[in-house]
């Protein structure tokens, strides 16, 4: 799955997914990547955020929608998605999931679920401090 | 706000990013540059979880789910359970431009992609074939279901619920994480 957050110069946010699912999903199996608020959010007065991993566990707590809601009540992006996995592993402590959130700012971070198969996350960043897309990673929490 | 504008997204697609980078720079929108961001991806079957091809269901077929989110309007268009459109997110952004609702799904989702003038071509691959087989030849190995007989742990189905219902069953089953949404 990608899951993919853009801000433009003039604050105006956007995301997205895409994604052909688990594999071997029983037949008609959907899911967080079409759900809004789930797979991905954006809201101007706040920022957006993106999730991936098991669709089936984070399609139940929304997790786009609950990292742009943190981020609008003043937490920093790192803050926001760690938030938001640490809700989601409380009641699934081996569920696997990442998340990815920005602001308005355009400050940016990520979490995501520490496995004993799945330690660091890695995704994607280009700015205007950049001149390249760049490969970060975080440590799973 | 220096840092702006800002395109980040989930796993190593560097060439996801450059596109929705390139948008932006020529003078696309924001949901201009995620859809052309992820269609990349999709194009290349970014790690075989995007696009045609990957990810076979039960049945050996590839279906793909989209979605688009304009955070300046609110506006959201999106697809679950598409069949035989590669294009899935071109999809989304034509339900976010061209109609009211928010998510169209299945064999109506396709419908809808055709009128919009997407083609409609098979989107399994003979890689997603020897995926499949290959499971099937593992007894259907893993597998989503619980509680039903024959036992889903050891044999493929069909399957149906039991007379009497265990009890037990863990409700979550450890994903692949190299297959996921």
């Amino acid at each position: 799955t990608i899951g993919m957050v853009v801000i433009d110069k003039l604050r105006h946010t956007a995301a997205g997914t895409s994604t052909n699912g688990l594999k071997f999903k029983i037949p008609g199996r959907v899911g967080d990547s079409p759900i809004p608020g789930s797979g991905a959010y954006a809201d101007d007065m706040a920022g957006a955020a993106a999730a991936t991993g098991d669709g089936d566990i984070l399609l139940r707590f929304l997790p786009s929608y609950q990292a742009v809601e943190y981020m609008r009540k003043g937490d920093d992006p790192t803050i926001a998605c760690q938030k938001v996995i640490s809700r989601m592993k409380k009641y699934f402590p081996e569920f696997f999931g990442a998340v990815i959130c920005a602001n308005v700012t355009g400050s940016y971070g990520a979490a995501c679920n520490k496995l004993p198969t799945f330690t660091q996350f890695s995704f994607m960043v280009y700015n205007s401090l950049q001149n390249q897309p760049t490969t970060e990673k975080v440590d799973c929490i | 706000s220096s840092r702006l504008p800002l395109v980040l997204n989930t796993w190593s697609f560097k060439n996801a990013t450059e596109a929705a980078w390139q948008t932006l720079a020529s003078g696309g929108s924001a949901v201009d540059a995620v859809e052309n961001g992820c269609a990349v991806c999709e194009t290349e079957q970014c790690d075989g979880s995007v696009g045609f091809g990957g990810n076979p269901d039960e049945l050996g077929e590839t279906t793909l789910d989209a979605m688009i989110m304009d955070g300046t309007a609110m506006d959201v268009g999106a697809v679950g359970d598409l069949r035989r459109i590669k294009n899935a997110i071109g999809v989304a952004r034509k339900i976010l431009e061209h109609t009211t609702h928010s998510l169209l799904v299945g064999e109506s989702a396709t419908k809808f992609a055709e009128s919009m003038g997407f083609t409609s071509e098979d989107l399994s691959t003979n890689t997603s074939k020897a995926l499949h087989s290959n499971w099937l030849a593992q007894n259907c190995q893993p597998n989503y279901w619980r509680k039903v007989i024959p036992d889903p742990s050891k044999y493929c189905g069909p399957y149906k619920p039991p007379d009497v219902l265990k009890q037990g069953t863990s409700a979550y089953k450890e994903v692949d994480i190299h297959g996921h949404d």
